[in-house]
């Protein structure tokens, strides 16, 4: 039996706005220690990986591990029905081929039963080593959308540099070529407002630009994005959710021919 | 601009 209640319901929709462009289908998996998935794009180029935590959710009851396949594009479409201030659960029975989502309007004058089928997934899990990265770059979300969806205008790869300057995106294409460096900012009214960039080692790697755009979607979870790059490593777009966990993207650089 | 790396270079299967 497995039943988590979210009083704030909107997280889980904006989760699947965040993940349903990327990813098809996948497994979420249940545990005592929250509700999490892993799975890669079709391409294998990309991974992420969610967790929300137990403690996140108003109740949680999970009373065994669970593994249940979802189709994302379906999940949404069904999340899409909940509204923004709406309370979901979450309900599955062990075994059973099924998953519902219910909606509570906040006055309780409203409530919606959606009852989604389950499907076999065959994925495969990886395991993503703890690593120390050369430069970690937190900035706010909105300028990071912002900067990848201007390069995407003009080139197909970013290449993203740290360097004791700061952290430089470029890109070039048939019309040209385009750099934007940001320094380090902390003098700032709001935290969430900082550019803070931690280097241990100066770093450069390229990246697909279409896949950038698509973390970015993300964007709403939180006012800021962590990117954590090393030149051995895919790299690691982090945005928090909530108080609860978290959404990480991992992408393949592309590397030299 | 460069070849496009796979996750599975990196990260291995549990």
């Amino acid at each position: 039996m497995l039943e988590l209640r979210l009083v704030q319901g909107s997280l889980l929709k904006k989760v699947l706005e965040s993940i349903k462009d990327l990813v098809n289908d996948a497994n979420f998996d249940c545990s005592s220690t929250g509700f999490s998935l892993q799975a890669m794009d079709s391409s294998h180029v990309a991974l992420v990986s969610l967790l929300l935590r137990s403690e996140g959710f108003e109740h949680y009851r999970c009373d065994r591990n669970l593994s249940m396949g979802m189709n994302l594009g379906n999940m949404s479409k069904m999340l899409k029905c909940a509204g923004n201030d709406d309370i979901i659960t979450i309900k599955a029975d062990d075994g059973g081929d099924t998953v519902t989502f219910m909606f509570e309007s906040p006055t309780q004058d409203k409530i919606a039963d959606f009852e989604m089928k389950l499907m076999d997934i065959d994925s495969e899990h990886l395991g993503i080593p703890d690593a120390e990265y050369h430069s970690i770059v937190r900035m706010p979300s909105s300028e990071f959308q912002r900067i990848c969806k201007d390069l995407s205008t003009i080139g197909d790869t970013v290449v993203i540099s740290v360097t004791k300057e700061g952290v430089k995106f470029s890109t070039a294409g048939d019309i040209g070529t385009a750099n934007i460096v940001l320094r380090q900012n902390t003098t700032v009214d709001k935290p969430e407002d900082a550019i803070v960039i931690e280097m241990n080692e100066p770093v450069s790697l390229s990246f697909a630009l279409r896949y950038m755009n698509s973390f970015t979607k993300a964007t709403p979870l939180s006012d800021t994005v962590t990117i954590s790059l090393s030149s051995e490593l895919p790299v690691v777009v982090e945005y928090k959710v909530a108080e609860m966990g978290y959404i990480r993207y991992y992408l393949a650089p592309k590397i030299e021919e | 601009m460069g070849l496009q790396s796979r996750i599975s270079e990196y990260f291995n299967g549990d």
